[in-house]
């Protein structure tokens, strides 16, 4: 299973994240 | 060997033959189902009405896999996992599952493993509360799993993997109504036309594989469903292929809910921003009437978001402020994951739109391979707002997990057998009776949404 996520940010938000990399629920993945 | 090739007489069996026809057929009518509604138009890949063609492309594993009754498959999958399993083999099994699939069994809510009476109900455990500290920033994983990829949507389209893009149309779809007979049965189409995004309309499925908003998250409504005995939301099927419009839809008695205003100001925004640990959310399912913890729940995500009118104005709901940009991200779930999604953020969900699809499996192996699978697959698109703006969420299901449940609608069924509705459409339900202060369900950043089961 997969969960695509869209949102509209301030064009300064950044990806606390690489792809590939393991997550887990409310680990960080970006902010503004 | 030339002597045996030469001599030995062949045998024509009836039923090995038999099963190669059946396959021709399958793989023929397969084969015109997904491709061919109108040769003329294969090669601009869109329909009469300009609207985007999705089919299963891919190499020739593909088309193999696509010949497959995948959906019966994945219900079979479900069933048998369904069975109840004996005590005694419990602790064993599921700890040979464990090993194979990489669970940690610490971490799950019952040490005892013979609570789980079978294979499905393991898979849908919960975790102990604390075992997921949620993060502060404004973003965080809603899942366990793996980052396919991320970045910003380009032309509303959005990156699979490299050079593989999908439609942001495709994905959410547009929102105007049509008439069942509109619905055009052989492809997954959307209109792009009726959206305000302001430049960039596209997305990325992994690695250059791409979708449009539209076919992943759905586009128009036509008949209306049955009555929701609920009351907490109006329901609607759709389709996404059509651009032909007449109004339907329905609405249902509303919930009588009207929080007090006295107990929104009551809150403080401090204690209402305070970053919860996994397990101390509330309880997702859609409220009762009047009851002050959904109020507070309500008066919290408000204070994150702003109360303002809903963002949904156009086809796909994505009208974009010029200083913003559209962002995406895909998480995969590996089978031994934990398999309940949470809210990657506070945000209000304003509506989902439930895609019939295939079930192909979504693993990278796969999302390298098929175009467009994320707007192939059975999904459910839920559509909303947060505080910079629109956001969408979209769980995608896949043959081993076909089944999406969302704790606040318990109307949704996905997975059924019966009659299929033509892929690319999708039934709608609004969740603006969920909370009267904010016209959605309001989420709070790890709040627990609802998971995949299996099957």
């Amino acid at each position: 299973s997969t969960i695509v996520l869209v949102f509209e940010a301030p064009k300064n938000f950044a990806f606390d994240v690489q792809a590939g990399q393991k997550i887990k629920v409310g680990q960080r993945l970006g902010d503004v | 060997i030339a002597d045996a090739w030469r001599n030995t007489p062949t045998k024509w069996y009836p039923l090995p033959i038999f099963v190669g026809a059946l396959l021709l057929v399958a793989i023929n009518y397969r084969h015109r189902r997904t491709q061919s509604p109108r040769d003329g138009e294969e090669k601009m890949h869109v329909d009469r009405d300009g609207n985007e063609v999705i089919r299963l492309r891919g190499p020739l594993q593909v088309h193999v896999l696509g010949a497959l009754p995948l959906r019966n498959l994945s219900r079979l999958w479900g069933y048998l996992n369904s069975f109840e399993l004996p005590v005694w083999f419990r602790p064993t099994g599921f700890r040979v599952y464990s090993t194979i699939f990489g669970c940690d069994l610490t971490e799950i809510e019952h040490s005892d493993l013979t609570h789980y009476k079978s294979l499905g109900d393991f898979f849908y455990r919960r975790l102990k509360d604390g075992a997921r500290p949620i993060d502060s920033a404004v973003l965080v994983s809603p899942a366990d799993g793996r980052i396919l990829h991320f970045g910003t949507v380009k032309g509303l389209r959005v990156e699979q993997v490299k050079g593989l893009t999908y439609s942001l149309d495709a994905l959410f779809g547009s929102s105007e109504p049509s008439t069942p007979s509109s619905v055009v049965s052989e492809t997954i189409a959307f209109a792009n036309r009726d959206h305000e995004i302001v430049d960039d309309e596209e997305f990325a499925n992994v690695n250059g594989i791409d979708y449009s908003l539209d076919q992943l998250f759905g586009a128009h409504a036509t008949r209306p469903s049955s009555p929701d005995p609920s009351g907490s939301f109006s329901s609607s099927s759709s389709s996404s292929s059509s651009s032909s419009a007449s109004s339907s839809g329905t609405t249902t008695p509303s919930s009588p809910r009207s929080p007090s205003p006295s107990s929104l100001d009551d809150m403080s925004v401090e204690e209402i921003n305070k970053p919860r640990k996994f397990g101390e959310q509330h309880d997702a399912s859609v409220p009762q009437p009047d009851t002050i913890s959904q109020v507070s729940h309500d008066a919290s995500v408000a204070a994150d978001i702003g109360v303002r009118p809903p963002l949904l104005r156009s086809s796909s709901g994505l009208r974009t402020n010029p200083k913003n940009d559209l962002f995406f991200t895909v998480i995969y779930l590996a089978p031994g994951d934990y398999h309940r999604f949470h809210s990657p953020a506070a945000w209000v969900v304003e509506k989902r739109r439930h895609f019939m699809g295939e079930l192909f499996s979504v693993s990278p192996y796969m999302a390298k391979r098929l175009q467009n699978l994320f707007v192939l697959n059975e999904r459910v698109s839920l559509l909303g707002r947060w505080k910079h703006g629109f956001f969408g969420m979209v769980p995608v299901g896949a043959t081993n997990v076909g089944s999406i449940l969302l704790n606040f609608d318990k109307d949704l069924r996905t997975n059924v057998r019966g009659r299929r509705q033509p892929p690319g459409t999708f039934t709608e339900a609004v969740y603006t009776k969920a909370s009267s202060v904010l016209r959605g369900k309001p989420l709070r950043p790890g709040e627990e949404m609802g998971g995949f089961c299996l099957g």
